[in-house]
């Protein structure tokens, strides 16, 4: 038996949002920590892992740990059913073939429920050991977004480099190239629009815009957004979902062949 | 030439 009552039902409406054009088909794992997601892009080059705490829902009921196996883009057309303001009420059986979501309009006079079918996914599970990264950059989402957009119209790729003088964005195209710093800066009063950075050493590392760009669908999810960079892992693009847990992509570097 | 390398190539399968 599985019940999880989510409140603010709008951030499961933004997470699917967030991935569903990274990743077609994945397990959901369901567990007492929380609601848990880890699948690879269907060209093995990112990789998104989402975590839902328990704690984070009004009721949260998982008898025993259960894998549940969705499309994304069924999930989706499903929760764009749900209204913004809606509690949303996922429920399921403990080796049923589908699941419910439960839609509950915030004054209670409208109540949907819709019935979605899971499917069997052989989906692989890789480990991600902690890592201590060279560079850490958090800076407001909203000027990751805007970078990453505003280059993918000059090039296909970008480097990232991190030094002390800030974090350059650096892209190369036919009709030319661009460069992009942010310097760190502390000294405004709200701390979501502040860019800190953490640097043990330098950093630089060439990325794929197109997927960069696909991860800056989780914009609205949070204020800011964590980049962390080493020479020899997969860049982390971190969104943390308020008080209930995060959304992390995590993107193979380009390297000279 | 730059070429992309896949995700496993640093993560294991568990």
């Amino acid at each position: 038996m599985l019940e999880l009552r989510l409140v603010q039902g709008s951030l499961l409406k933004k997470v699917i949002e967030a991935i569903k054009d990274l990743v077609t088909d994945a397990n959901f794992d369901c567990s007492a920590t929380g609601l848990s997601l880890q699948a690879m892009d269907s060209s093995h080059v990112a990789l998104v892992a989402l975590l839902l705490r328990s704690e984070g829902f009004e009721h949260y009921r998982c008898d025993r740990n259960i894998s549940m196996g969705m499309n994304l883009n069924n999930m989706s057309k499903m929760l764009k059913c749900a209204g913004n303001d809606d509690i949303i009420t996922i429920k399921g059986d403990d080796g049923g073939d589908t699941i419910t979501f439960m839609f509950e309009s915030p004054n209670q006079d409208k109540i949907s429920d819709f019935e979605m079918k899971l499917m069997d996914i052989d989906s692989e599970h890789l480990g991600i050991p902690e890592a201590e990264y060279h560079a850490i950059v958090k800076m407001p989402s909203s000027e990751f977004s805007r970078i990453c957009k505003d280059l993918s119209s000059i090039g296909d790729t970008v480097v990232i480099s991190v030094t002390k003088e800030g974090v350059k964005f650096t892209t190369r195209g036919d009709i030319g190239t661009a460069n992009i710093v942010c310097r760190q800066n502390k000294t405004i009063d709200k701390p979501d629009e502040a860019t800190i950075i953490e640097m043990n050493e330098p950093v630089s590392l060439t990325f794929a815009l197109r997927y960069l760009n696909s991860f800056t669908k989780a914009t609205s999810l949070s204020e800011s957004v964590t980049i962390s960079l080493s020479s020899d892992l997969p860049v982390v693009i971190e969104y943390k979902i308020a008080d209930m847990g995060y959304i992390r992509f995590y993107l193979a570097p380009k390297i000279e062949d | 030439i730059i070429a992309q390398i896949s995700i496993r190539q640093f993560y294991k399968k568990i």
